[in-house]
């Protein structure tokens, strides 16, 4: 049997609406490490890494190891019926073809039950080789997903250079062009609001906007994002969500045609 | 103009 108990049932909540609108249907993978998620989103130039650790969970029990596929949109609509505050319980059976959620409020008075269809998906894994960045930028993520917003209304294509001074962000289109630069933070005295930058090599690659706009909807899930990147290889886009795992999302680049 | 690349350029499906 696998049961996963989260008294932070929001963080549940939040990881759905961080990837149901770039991924359709996923497997979620669990052993007794955790619940491991990774798929590509349908044109395959994106993927969704998810990791939640076992010892993240209030209560974590899983016998068997066991992959559930899942329709994201069902699985969105189940936990937005859990309140904030709920805790979030997952379960199912050893080879079950359905999955239950339970959601407990606060005061144990309010208990409700939701039982979804399991799917047979075989989607195929990706195997990430690990790398060594030439760059690294922590910024706060509500920093990140505001440069993604504005400039996103400026051209579908974003730029983003990595120098030893700082990262820019730019966009080019019909109204014209725009460019933010930030520098890396001097004092860091509140971390969560710096904006760190290890580089050992300057990087300039190109994006489309409209995933970078997708991978924000995590925002809510973290404080800081964390970009990495190297010439010629896809972009990661992680938040690290306290305490239990996080969510990484990797984007090919645009090149010259 | 620019052209989107594909994640399996990058990676190999295990």
């Amino acid at each position: 049997m696998f049961e996963a108990r989260l008294l932070r049932g929001s963080i549940l909540k939040k990881v759905l609406e961080a990837i149901k609108d770039l991924l359709t249907q996923a497997t979620f993978d669990c052993d007794d490490s955790g619940i491991q998620l990774q798929a590509m989103d349908n044109s395959h130039v994106s993927l969704v890494s998810l990791q939640l650790r076992a010892d993240g969970f209030d209560k974590y029990r899983c016998d068997r190891n066991i992959s559930m596929g899942m329709n994201l949109n069902s699985v969105a609509k189940i936990l937005k019926c859990a309140g904030d505050k709920d805790t979030v319980t997952m379960k199912a059976q050893d080879n079950a073809d359905t999955v239950t959620f339970v959601f407990e409020s606060p005061n144990q008075e309010k208990v409700s039950d939701y039982e979804m269809k399991l799917m047979n998906l075989d989607l195929e894994h990706l195997g990430i080789p690990e790398t060594e960045y030439s760059c690294t930028i922590r910024m706060p993520s509500a920093e990140f997903a505001r440069i993604c917003r504005d400039l996103s209304q400026f051209g579908d294509s974003m730029v983003i250079a990595c120098t030893k001074e700082g990262v820019k962000f730019s966009a080019t289109g019909e109204i014209g062009s725009a460019n933010i630069k930030l520098a890396q933070t001097a004092s860091v005295d509140k971390e969560e609001e710096a904006v760190i930058i290890e580089m050992d090599e300057p990087v300039t690659l190109t994006f489309a906007c409209q995933y970078l706009n997708y991978f924000t909807k995590a925002t809510s899930l973290s404080p800081q994002v964390q970009l990495s990147m190297s010439a010629d290889v896809p972009l990661v886009v992680e938040y690290r969500i306290q305490d239990i795992g996080h969510i990484r999302y990797y984007l090919a680049p645009k090149i010259e045609d | 103009p620019l052209k989107q690349t594909k994640l399996a350029a990058y990676f190999t499906p295990t």
